[in-house]
Order: C-alpha cells, then sequence, then structure tokens
C-alpha cells in the first residue's frame, strides 16, 4: 500500500438501524449487504441521515415549501428511528511494517463501527476527530467490510408548537449545533444532523505516523526577520527503536512554474 | 536555508513531542487580508524517514506568514484589529453553514467565499449555533483572504439568555466540550485566515469552560517577544 491518506466518500450504503436484523458482526463477516437487498439504499458520506433519505427521495427536499413538516420529527419518532447503519467496503493490503488508521473527521453524535467483525467504539461529540489503529483487523486478502452504527445526539428535544430560537433547548445538553431544532431563519433538522458529516479516510504509514503539526511564525525588524517555528508529534508504533530522519521544506510557488525552495 | 533535516530515535510504542529548529527566512513574502494585499502561501512539508524501512509518513500545509492582533479599544469599547501591525477596518459578514443538512462541498465553499471577497468583506464570522467551520473552508478563507472569527458552541438563546432560560450552565459534560474545543483548535490553528477564538454567540461561556479556553488558547509566552527589533 501507498503511503498516505485515501478518502472513502463513495460506495457506501446506508439502512435504518430498526430494519437490520443482522449484528455489526454478521454485517462484516457473512452478511455483507448489497445495494440490491431491501432496506440498503445508496448513502451519502460524508453527509447526515436525513442527507441520505433526502438523496433517496425516501422523504422530500425539506427546504422546499412546507415538505419539512412532511417528515417525522425525531421527538416523535424516537432516537432509534434516526439510529443508522453505514456499510462500505475499502481494498488495502499492507507491506512488513506499515501500519492503517481509519479515521473520521467528524460524526454526530455517536457510534459503534465494525471491521471484518472487530467492533471499536466512537465516542460521544460533534467536533472531535476519531483516528483508530485498524493494522491488525484488516482482512488478510485486502478487501475490507466496514458497518458504522451512528447514534443520533442524547438530547435532540422537542420543537414547541411556538418554535423559537433553538427549539426547547434540550440540543444544548450536548455538544453539537445548536440551529437543528430551529431557529428564526430556519426550520426544525428532523434528525438533528446525525450522520458521518465529515470525511472519512484511511491513511498508510510506516512504523512511524506524524500527529498534528503546529506552525507559528514570529516577526522581528518590522517584518524582515521572520522565523517559522514547527512543533509535531512522533508515534513509534512498531516493536524496534526508530531511527528517524525528519525533514521540513518550505517551498513557495513564484510565476509559472518556477518554485523556491 | 528552507530545507532542514533533523535526526532523532523514537523507542517502540513512544509517542514524542519534537519542535524544529526554527527556519528563518528574510522578507518572506507576506499574508494581507482581502483588499490590503496578496494572500501570499507557503507550501510547508514535514516528512519522517526511518532507516531501514524509508519513508514512514509526511504531512504538508499552505501556510501564510501574518501576526494578527485585536484588542478592546477603550475609547469605542470595540475590538480593534491589526494585521502584520497594519490596522485594518473590519468588514465582515455572517456564516452560519453552508447547508441545513450539512451537504458540505469545496465548490460550495470556494463559491461562497470568493463570493464574500467579490463583496470586498474581509472578515467571515462563523456562528456559534452553526459548525466549527471545516479545513476546506478555511483553505478557501486563506486563498480569498478572509479573516475568520471562529465561535465555540455556547448560544445566548440555549445557554442561559433564551425564553426559556435553560442550560444555565451549558452542556452537560464540560470535559467533552473542552477535548472537542481542543481537537478543534489543533484541526484549524495552522489557518492564517484564523483570526480571532470566541467562547460564544451573545453569551459568555460556562466560567470553568471560559477560563480553560482562555488559558488554552492564550499566546505562548515565547511568542510575546515577536515584533522587537
Amino acid at each position: 500500500a501507498e503511503i498516505g491518506k485515501t478518502k472513502l466518500d463513495s460506495g457506501w450504503l446506508a439502512a435504518r438501524s430498526t430494519e437490520i436484523q443482522l449484528t455489526g458482526t454478521q454485517l462484516t463477516t457473512t452478511h455483507p449487504p448489497t445495494k440490491s437487498t431491501a432496506p440498503w439504499m445508496e448513502a451519502a458520506v460524508p453527509g447526515t441521515v436525513l442527507g441520505t433519505l433526502v438523496k433517496n427521495k425516501v422523504v422530500p427536499d425539506p427546504f422546499y415549501g412546507l415538505e419539512n413538516e412532511t417528515i417525522v420529527d425525531i421527538a416523535d419518532s424516537g432516537r432509534e428511528f434516526y439510529t443508522f447503519w453505514f456499510f462500505t467496503t475499502f481494498q488495502c493490503k499492507l507491506l512488513g511494517e506499515q501500519q492503517l488508521d481509519l479515521n473520521f473527521r467528524a460524526i454526530n453524535y455517536s457510534g459503534e463501527l465494525y471491521l471484518n467483525g472487530h467492533k471499536k467504539v466512537l465516542p460521544k461529540g460533534m467536533f472531535r476527530r476519531h483516528s483508530l489503529d485498524v493494522t491488525d483487523i484488516l482482512h488478510p486478502d485486502g478487501q475490507n467490510l466496514l458497518a458504522v452504527l451512528i447514534h443520533p445526539p442524547d438530547h435532540p428535544g422537542r420543537i414547541p408548537p411556538e418554535g423559537g430560537q433553538g427549539g426547547d433547548h434540550e440540543i444544548g445538553k450536548d455538544v453539537a449545533t445548536q440551529y437543528v431544532e430551529g431557529w428564526d431563519w430556519m426550520a426544525p433538522i428532523r434528525d438533528r444532523n446525525t450522520g458521518i458529516w465529515d470525511e472519512v479516510s484511511i491513511s498508510v504509514t510506516g512504523p512511524v505516523k506524524i500527529i498534528d503539526p503546529h506552525l507559528v511564525s514570529s516577526f522581528f525588524d518590522n517584518y524582515k526577520r521572520v522565523y517559522l517555528h514547527a512543533t509535531t508529534e512522533f508515534e513509534n508504533r512498531s516493536k524496534w527503536v526508530a531511527e528517524c530522519s525528519l525533514n521540513i521544506q518550505v517551498t513557495t510557488e513564484l510565476e509559472g512554474d518556477v518554485c523556491l525552495v | 536555508e528552507h530545507l532542514q533535516t533533523q535526526h532523532m530515535l523514537i523507542h517502540p510504542g513512544a509517542r514524542v513531542q519534537y519542535t524544529f529548529p526554527q527556519l528563518f527566512f528574510y522578507k518572506p513574502n507576506l499574508w494581507w487580508p482581502n483588499g490590503m494585499g496578496k494572500q501570499a502561501l507557503y507550501n510547508v512539508q514535514i516528512s519522517v524517514e526511518v532507516k531501514g524501512y524509508g519513508k514512514s509518513d509526511s504531512w504538508s500545509h499552505l501556510f501564510g506568514f501574518r501576526k494578527i492582533e485585536s484588542y478592546i479599544d477603550n475609547a469605542t469599547g470595540g475590538r480593534l484589529f491589526k494585521v502584520n501591525g497594519q490596522p485594518i477596518f473590519i468588514r465582515g459578514g455572517n456564516w452560519i453553514l453552508s447547508d441545513g443538512l450539512l451537504r458540505l462541498s469545496k465548490e460550495r465553499y470556494r463559491t461562497d467565499i470568493k463570493f464574500h471577497a467579490d463583496m470586498n468583506l474581509n472578515m467571515i464570522r462563523c456562528w456559534a449555533g452553526g459548525l466549527a467551520e471545516r479545513p476546506e473552508f478555511y483553505h478557501y478563507c486563506d486563498i480569498y483572504g478572509l479573516l475568520v472569527w471562529q465561535e465555540f458552541w455556547i448560544t445566548g438563546d440555549v445557554d442561559g439568555r433564551g425564553i426559556p432560560v435553560s442550560n444555565p450552565n451549558g452542556p452537560l459534560d464540560h470535559d467533552l466540550f473542552m477535548l472537542c474545543a481542543r481537537d478543534t483548535v489543533k484541526l484549524l490553528r495552522n489557518h492564517a485566515s484564523l483570526a480571532l477564538w470566541v467562547g460564544g454567540n451573545e453569551q459568555v461561556p460556562p466560567k470553568d469552560l471560559n477560563d480553560a479556553l482562555k488559558n488554552d488558547l492564550k499566546l505562548h509566552p515565547y511568542f510575546e517577544s515577536s515584533g522587537e527589533t
């Protein structure tokens, strides 16, 4: 596998959890779903449950006319109605000391994932990244099955008849967007934006991984003398001491294709 | 002078923090907000090679050299901004999010943000009831020179000043709030356009959260001296 990041943004399927009797382990081992097996449907990932339902015309687009009134609100349906499975497959065959991370840049609001029958938890919170080392649970033949069960926010709240800014404000008990209960400029979002709403990717590294570099510049002599400070974390995930060469390189594009290194 | 290699040993299973020796630049092209100059961006690449293995990982980011300062002006009570030592009159727009169902895309971000630049604005304020905006949003704000005022997830209406009054102490799990805030800062902190973190909309976050945010986000003392001759 080539070092670097690959986005998983196609070939996703989705289904309402209450309509699936299989477990995550079965979905990712003996009974993987296909697009043609109801109630599975093509999913929009990144995206939300409602985004997928609108894409498949299971519900009308809430932003036209009074269509939003025809979509059942989570307060009336219950959280399980908008608790959805998302499923996909990806090809990855590691070499030697290579490692693989499965990255979710953001989900809403919590979840569990199953990869080739192994379960991992995606803890609560709409604004946090999840990066899981899945090196040891990849399929030997390289074809990997991934199922993610996503749960709505814990406190989806109920929209009072008079509406209002943020409905009954229950959503404020969670760490999530607050407009989803409706505001003066926005109708309530029926699933409170439950889903895998940001980028999903896999990243292949060697034994040592770079984590969250921080770049800072400092200025002196009226911006003539400038320094770039770079701090980063490294993690050695191998079983032996890693002798590393760390490189930092700064280039800027001059006119045309000429680069200054 | 802009290429540097360092050597380091990392023990099995260890996670270490490392700071490169600072890189010197003489009169680099500075990043300026829309209407004040060019948005010069440099491609910073960090890579690690392991002896006996080869290239292990790499990372890159478009970085802008700029210094953004802001402070409350006692005469007006308003917040004054300076960029690279030059005062700037802020012409800002309110931003909630691209799409209510979070159908986000680079194309939509580029179009929306270029629209703000074409309207001759130089700041976008991300409202607390919406999102911590995404790296693609900030990328185009870097490109088009829109400074970003990013609020955390506390609004007056929902957290203590609405009708009915609710959640006066904010979200139930303060540790989770701070975990999300810290991870969001790490996700976005290298963008030239990021000008100001704000606790919330029309509301000060609960004291423990506000103190923690102020503590985590204060300028590192090492950089206080920056700017002297």
